[in-house]
Parts: C-alpha cells; sequence; structure tokens
C-alpha cells in the first residue's frame, strides 16, 4: 500500500526555487491499477521518482507498506527497489553497451535470482521481442528500446510496477499489446501506477489521478474494470 | 520536392542481415503536409533518418530537389542539413552540458545567421518554453526536452522538416498546439514530413504514408485540408 501525505519538493536552480509537488497527497491500495494524467511538466515524473524511492521529498510523508521512507538508509531502499519495485523510465534509460537480453537480466543479477537469462528471455518474449535479444540500444527502434525496458521493470515480479509513459512511443496495437500485460499482471495482484497522457489508457485503468502544475486535482473515482 | 526510388537499406549484425526497407518509393511535392505510420519498428525512423541525409542507403536513388543525394559529398550534405532541413530527434538528441537556448541556437551558429539568440528565445516561445530557457535537459520533464528539440528544428526556418514522433510525450493540449505550429509553418509553405503512432495527428496532415515491416502501403489519398 502507498500512502502519500502532504508532499512537497522543489527544485533550485542558482536564484531560481521551483516548486513542483504541492501539499500531494493520496492512497493506493494494493492492486490498484491507476493512471497518473496532466500536462507536460505538470510534475508526473517527479511524483513517480519519488514513488520509486529513487528520490527525496522536502516534507510530507511517503509510506510503503506502513513504514515511512524517511526511517529507511540509502541500502534499504535499494533493497526495496530491486526486490518489490519494476521502474519503467520515460527516457528508457538502458545500459548502451549491453545488449537487450543483458540490460532485462541485470536486476534478476542484483537480487542473485536464479535462471536469470531464461527469466529475461521470458520478459522480452511476453513484450514481442524475441528476435532482438541481442540488439544493443542503438541497434533498437525507439518503441523497441521502451519496450526492452517494460521487460526489464516486470522482470523480477515486483509488487509495484511504476510506468512513465509506457506506451508514448507504440503503436496503437502494440500499445495495446503492453495495457493487456498490465491488465494481466495488475489481476495477478501486483499494484500498478501508469503515468500516460493517452486518455484510452487512461481508461484503462480503476482510478485516475490528474495533475495540473504540482497540484493532485480532486479524483474523478471510476468503476472497477 | 523529394523523390525517393526503390530505395533499400538493410543492417548488418554478425552473420544477421536484417533488411529493414524495401523497394521504398514515394514523391513528396514542395508544401505537403505528410504522415507516416506504422508500427513500432517498421522503418519508420530509419527512413526519416535517409531524408534527412543522415544515413546511407543500400541501392535505389533519393533526389531532393532533383540532385541524387549520391552525387552530393559530405560537406554539401552537411550544408544542405544545416540551411534546409529541420529534424526533430525521436530521442530528442540533445546536448546535455547545454541550456535548452544554447541548444536551440546551435543552428544558427553552424550556419551563421545573425540575432541568433533572439531567433532562438522567440523559438523557445513559439512552443511554450520561455520561461525553461536556462535549464539543461536533465532539468526539463520529457514532453519539455521533445519541445527543445522541436524548437532547435524550426529556428533556421527550413524549407523540409522532418518530426519523427514529435508528440509522443505530450499531453493532447500541447500535442496540439505543436500540430497547429506544424500546420502555420505549412502555410507559409514548408514541406513537413511527421512520423507518427497517434491517429489524430495523422489525420491533421494531407497524406498519410503506411509502413509495414519495411514496405510502404498504397496511399490512402485524403482531401486536402
Ligand atoms: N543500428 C541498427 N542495427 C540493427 N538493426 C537496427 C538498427 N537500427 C534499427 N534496427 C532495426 O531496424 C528496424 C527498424 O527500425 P526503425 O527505428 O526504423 O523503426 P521505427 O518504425 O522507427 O520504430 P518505432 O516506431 O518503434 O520508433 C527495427 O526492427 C530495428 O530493430
Ligand atoms: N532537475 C531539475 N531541475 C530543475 N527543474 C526541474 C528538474 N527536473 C524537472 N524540473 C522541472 O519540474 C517540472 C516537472 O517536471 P516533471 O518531469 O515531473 O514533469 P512531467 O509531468 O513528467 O512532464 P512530461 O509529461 O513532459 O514528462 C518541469 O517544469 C521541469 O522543468
Ligand atoms: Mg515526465
Ligand atoms: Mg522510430
Amino acid at each position: 500500500v502507498i500512502e502519500v501525505l502532504k508532499v512537497n519538493k522543489s527544485y533550485t536552480m542558482g536564484q531560481e526555487k521551483l516548486h513542483v509537488l504541492k501539499n500531494v497527497s493520496f492512497t493506493v491500495q494494493k492492486g490498484d491499477l491507476l493512471a497518473l494524467t496532466g500536462p507536460s511538466g505538470s510534475g508526473k515524473s517527479t511524483l513517480m521518482n519519488i514513488l520509486g524511492c529513487l528520490d527525496s521529498i522536502d516534507n510530507g510523508d511517503y509510506l510503503l507498506d506502513g513504514t515511512s521512507v524517511l526511517k529507511r538508509n540509502a541500502n534499504q531502499l535499494a533493497d526495496i527497489r530491486s526486490k518489490n519495485i519494476g521502474f519503467v523510465f520515460q527516457n528508457f534509460s538502458l545500459l548502451s553497451r549491453m545488449s537487450a537480453l543483458e540490460n532485462v537480466e541485470l536486476p534478476l543479477l542484483y537480487s542473485e535470482t536464479k535462471n536469470s537469462k531464461k527469466k529475461a528471455m521470458e520478459a522480452l518474449d511476453i513484450v514481442g521481442l524475441s528476435d532482438r535479444m541481442k540488439h544493443e540500444p542503438n541497434q533498437l527502434s525507439g518503441g523497441q528500446r521502451q519496450r526492452v525496458a517494460i521487460a526489464r521493470a516486470i522482470v523480477n515480479d515486483p509488487a509495484l510496477i511504476l510506468a512513465d509513459e509506457p506506451t508514448g512511443n507504440l503503436d496503437s496495437k502494440t500499445g495495446l499489446e503492453i495495457i493487456d500485460l498490465f491488465h494481466r499482471l495488475n489481476k495477478e495482484g501486483r499494484t500498478i501506477i501508469v503515468v500516460t497522457h493517452e486518455q484510452d489508457v487512461a481508461n484503462e485503468c480503476h482510478r485516475q489521478l490528474h495533475m495540473l502544475d504540482g497540484v493532485l486535482q480532486k479524483e474523478f473515482f471510476k468503476k472497477r474494470k
């Protein structure tokens, strides 16, 4: 379960201070499938990086399964990330000198999981890239790189998946296959938060949170699928 | 005017040869606004890189304003790119150590255009980023980086604009502003080719070419807007 309590986050650049997240509060239950929408620059990725324990907050609190992340040290946060959270980065963040397979296998090596190569191949097969395993990122199309990033995020069977614009570079058919994948993973009990600017992707989620200029809007509740 | 004649392009990786563009032929008239669509991995960016004189072809021909690019040397191609073509890269290709303003100003410095700073500021203002001019790419959101890439492509008033997925990271409202911008530039007589996987962006164009597995499909002609 995720509890975000009055989180504020600012970036300081020289004299300028940008207040990007303003008193953001919301709760996510285990097994939710939630869309986070909002204009470009509204603070979605900044919030996702905090949820993924990749960035700090200025004030407020963030509880993951009841424990505040402020009470955990860097090693504990790294441990939580590698075991429980799968993160799809908006800019993919693939390692350029490694093949698609090696990129997807990396989280399994960190968490010392067995059969890492076989699991990485299965994840690439699920996103439709079993014929591109040996390609390095610069030998792949934009949407193929994005799908490698998705495969890497799901390979470790995480309890929480945070996907930042996972279909931005995909055509509708391939994009729907990824949404179907998220539905399947969600039915297995995984909690999923998807940042998207495509309304038909947001409509596929159970809940939708909308961000405007760092302020979370009143939630428009949807019926469960 | 662009004439693509039976272009073939393959990538060789070790023992494997990937035939990515297969006998691609089409013509674009001056002042056309054309959408290029197709599934992820179908060859759109590969074709765009050839049109932008950034990549070579294996056989066939590509005539730009009546002259084959095969007959031009590297200096001439660089000259054509800097003066006549604006390219929006799918992965933005911004220089990380330079501010948004410096990134947009760069093409003007190459072509020794006057008032480069003022023109760069105007281009950033057109894409809605006049309050982010001093930010470096890693201090910008995904969609903001994409808009800096668009500003850089238009700053030199190019006759031909090649935009590879220019709205992939933008919310609908910001995306429509970019499409409106392309409409305005097209009405001024510029030729524009947009790769997109968003059907409503493709519908805003005069023509639509669809790529499937490296083969250009029969064109579905639309009435002029
Ligand atoms: N440098 C390379 N070496 C080997 N294969 C490559 C290389 N670059 C691209 N490819 C392959 O060529 C095919 C076409 O790639 P391209 O980037 O043109 O696709 P695309 O239509 O732009 O896809 P997307 O919509 O995902 O961006 C892909 O299957 C890709 O794996
Ligand atoms: N490191 C940084 N330093 C300064 N400002 C930053 C930094 N990172 C982001 N910003 C600013 O914070 C704001 C929010 O950025 P964020 O990436 O969260 O937006 P977003 O909602 O994900 O946008 P998009 O949909 O375009 O990806 C933006 O206006 C951006 O310019
Ligand atoms: Mg973002
Ligand atoms: Mg592409």
